[in-house]
């Protein structure tokens, strides 16, 4: 019952 | 123009074996303060961000700010031919297509150059901000190696728990399940064998043991590990590199659905 977000959903890309 | 000497180049070395097998192609990007590199893993899911300041190296020449992109299964090919106690320089030309390097022996009387081809890489950088974080747990590194490489043998994903008590890693698979608590302890003899734990309020998160294990590939760097935890954001895994900088490894948490 897990979900793994990419890094992109927690740091903004510049 | 670039130059930059490295009396330890083992320290090179070491980081290439450490993020080699993470990120298959990255930007080294060099400027005034330091020789620097961000890149993500494929799955975008685990990244990697290394500084290795500019007053760490013997001489350190960067004319104007250079984004070098390398493959770095070749570059740690050609570091593989560096001695363990060879001085290292990295040399470039503002925009020429190969890096340079060479490598000295300690007693001067053997130089070796590798010339690389550089590529076009083009990567998304994130803006990861400073962050207070809820719980901050320093270890032995080689404990943490220890752990990870252990609870991988039993399950996919690690439950890291930060408490008053200490820092519980959890996990479970076909065959059964295992924890493994950590409490804080103070070293008088040795302070890189101590756990300690500061903790502003619990945190519980849970992760690929997968990428942990990749991260561990650091510990040579370190005898000591940061992990640094906040509700519902990717943990920080941080090896400092002596007197010169750090490598830290970001990993998003798998989130309940």
């Amino acid at each position: 019952p897990f979900r793994q977000e990419g890094l992109e959903q927690f740091f903004p890309i510049q | 123009m670039l130059e930059l000497r490295l009396v330890q180049g083992s320290l090179l070395k070491k980081v290439l074996d450490a993020i080699k097998d993470l990120v298959t192609d990255a930007n080294f990007d060099c400027s005034e303060s330091g020789f620097s590199l961000q890149a993500m893993d494929s799955s975008h899911v685990a990244l990697v961000a290394l500084l290795l300041r500019s007053d760490g190296f013997e001489h350190y020449r960067c004319d104007r700010n250079l984004s070098m992109g390398m493959n770095l299964t070749n570059m740690s090919k050609m570091l593989k031919c560096a001695g363990n106690d060879d001085i290292i320089t990295i040399k470039a030309d503002d925009g020429g297509d190969s890096v340079t390097f060479m490598f000295e022996s300690p007693s001067q009387d053997k130089v070796s150059d590798f010339e690389m081809k550089l590529m076009d890489i083009d990567s998304e950088h994130l803006g990861i901000p400073e962050t207070e974080y809820h719980a901050i747990v320093k270890m032995p590194s080689a404990e943490f190696a220890r752990i990870c490489r252990d609870l991988s043998t039993i399950g996919d994903t690690v439950v890291i728990s930060v408490s008053k008590d200490g820092v519980k890693f959890s996990t479970s698979g076909d065959i059964g399940s295992a924890n493994v608590v950590c409490r804080q302890n103070n070293s008088v003899d040795n302070k890189d064998n101590e756990t300690v734990i500061e903790m502003n309020e619990p945190v519980s998160l849970t992760f690929a043991l997968r990428y942990l294990n990749s991260f561990t590939k650091a510990t040579t760097l370190s005898n000591t590990v940061t992990l640094s935890m906040s509700k519902e954001l990717p943990v920080v895994v941080e090896y400092k590199i002596a007197e010169i900088g750090h490598i830290r490894f970001y990993l998003a948490p798998k989130i309940e659905d």
